[in-house]
């Protein structure tokens, strides 16, 4: 059955969706089968994956507010092998409403259950906040892939984020694991990049994944274009990262 | 009586802290005396101008969950004409705890009108959502100003947001206007910036401020020695858009 990862971090644009758009189609690229649930209000990763608003009209909001079929949001996606469930500015009143209800931290981890054996890989994209919409994502997850962009802001909420997995693992989710913490948006040519990325090897170790993804305009272009980098521009610094990170994760649960 | 400025987006890592922090010295350096509410969860603000988290012993959570005076949470700072109301990480509960109490849209604005008089300008910093905080926010203040960063996905997000701001301006607040926009992180060396910034200017002409923000990393270094950029490096690129934005603000208000 499907490895459910939550990309997470409450600090604000530190690259979830880059990473959640790019390391699904690097999966399919290396042959597996992914999902893709879109737990952002902004709908970022599905405006990135080519999913105009008009296409739209069934969403994650409607599985976690009125418990429509998930298998009913699903679509297919210009990446072979990579489907979405899409997210719709609605999502950001879901907390009011769902905020009050019994289960309402479960709702998402019901919903994936029912689908999780078509995948290999489901993949949740998540807001910039520690709120209902990510705890329902840290509810349904096998693991957190925390995305840390080589800065000084970022850098001070990690500690926040990672009590706040470990918050998560002991009162809703004890399978709940780290999957790691990817350096993202490295710049070799400052040195607050490799300052950064020295101080967080030195806490957190072997929970850092080898793979570092530069800071490569490329990887900013592709979303204008509806593609993941590696459909984008295959053969630049970013594309080759996160084919990288692919076989890494893929490694790491011998699934190569 | 102050001008009560929120630098508000609901795109993560666009520039919001940056600005707030920036901006606010800027204005103290041409002569007016500033206090800055930092309304994120998060706290970079009250962290970029080294208020460490030892300090933040009364903060805008007790002003808004408990009605503590504001006088009380009220700090100085490393800057000169600079004071601060720091944030703490207890304010990402305050949504749940004030979410359904009357007037929970006005506590920061009732609290303000007691300090406005002994300002020229308060600046809000305002995470990244459109949930209660930030809602707070724009019913504090008399305008809003939005920081774009130059790529694709944070120009998705702006018809939204000031969609919401004109949501908040019938409802909440009628005084309220856009500011306006300030392009941020401007590359000259990549096309992907030029591209955003031509649009921006396109469709929203005068409301986008003529001071364009560099991409910079003296500004990225700055926080990690919990100063803003023009003490950290007066002579940098950044520290003179800055100042230069601060101009431009000031002389808008005919206030220079
Ligand atoms: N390695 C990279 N190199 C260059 N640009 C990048 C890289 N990764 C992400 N970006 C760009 O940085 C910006 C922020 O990334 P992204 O939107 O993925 O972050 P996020 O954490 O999902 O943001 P939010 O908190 O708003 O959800 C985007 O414009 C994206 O295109
Ligand atoms: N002009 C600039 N040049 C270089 N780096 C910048 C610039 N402006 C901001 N940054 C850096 O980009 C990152 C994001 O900026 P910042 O944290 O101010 O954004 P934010 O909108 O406040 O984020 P959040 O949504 O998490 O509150 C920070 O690491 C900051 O130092
Ligand atoms: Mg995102
Ligand atoms: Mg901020």
């Amino acid at each position: 059955t499907a490895r459910i990862i939550a990309i997470v971090n409450q600090k604000g644009g530190v690259g979830k969706t880059t990473t959640t758009i790019n390391l699904a189609a690097a999966l399919t690229l290396h042959g597996k089968k992914v999902l893709l649930v879109d737990m952002d209000p902004q709908g970022n990763a599905s405006t990135g994956l080519a999913i105009s608003r008009k296409l739209r009209g069934i969403s994650i909001y409607d599985v976690l507010t009125d418990g429509t079929d998930i298998d009913e949001a699903i679509q297919p996606t210009g990446v072979e092998g990579l489907q979405i469930v899409p997210s719709h500015i609605d999502l950001s009143a879901a907390e009011l409403e769902i905020g009050q209800q019994a289960g309402r931290t479960t709702r998402l981890k019901e919903a994936l259950a029912k689908v999780a054996d078509k995948y290999d890989y489901i993949l949740i994209d998540c807001p910039p906040a520690l709120g209902l919409l990510t705890v329902n994502s840290l509810a349904a997850a096998s693991s957190a892939l925390v995305p840390l962009q080589c800065e000084f802001y970022a850098l001070e909420g990690l500690s926040q984020l990672l009590k706040t997995v470990e918050m998560a693992k002991s009162s809703i989710n004890p399978k709940l694991v780290i999957e790691g913490v990817m350096l993202t948006m490295y710049d070799k040519r400052n040195r607050l990049s490799s300052q950064v990325a020295e101080d967080v090897k030195k806490h957190l170790g072997r929970a850092v994944f080898k793979t570092i993804i530069p800071r490569n305009v490329r990887i900013a272009e592709a979303p204008s274009f509806g593609q993941p980098v590696m459909l984008y521009d295959p053969q630049c610094a970013g594309a080759t990262a996160y084919m990288a990170l692919g076989k890494e994760l893929l490694n790491r649960h011998n699934r190569s």
